[in-house]
């Protein structure tokens, strides 16, 4: 795959992620399992999009 | 680059395991 669709697939996958993470935030969560797992998606969240705005400039 | 293509990797395996998570996580109220 090329840089670009590379970027492409990113994007994708961070606004599918980014809406799981909005919606957990939403929601009154109390198991420490899934508090973690959230907290590990957020900051792979975080990192992926430090990574598309590196590469895009 | 190298580490796009991990970085993707890596969300395409997030995502992959997420689905049993997504329906959990819609047990739980707002």
């Amino acid at each position: 795959t090329t840089t670009k669709e590379d970027l492409q697939r990113l994007l994708q996958l961070l606004l599918r992620i980014s809406t799981v993470v909005e919606e957990a935030e939403g929601r009154r969560i109390e198991n420490r399992a899934m508090v973690r797992q959230i907290s590990i998606m957020r900051e792979q969240m975080f990192r992926g999009y430090y990574l598309l705005d590196a590469f895009r400039c | 680059s190298k580490e796009l293509k991990q970085a993707v990797l890596v969300l395409e395996n997030m995502v992959a395991d997420m689905e049993d998570f997504v329906i959990f996580l819609m047990s739980y109220p707002r």
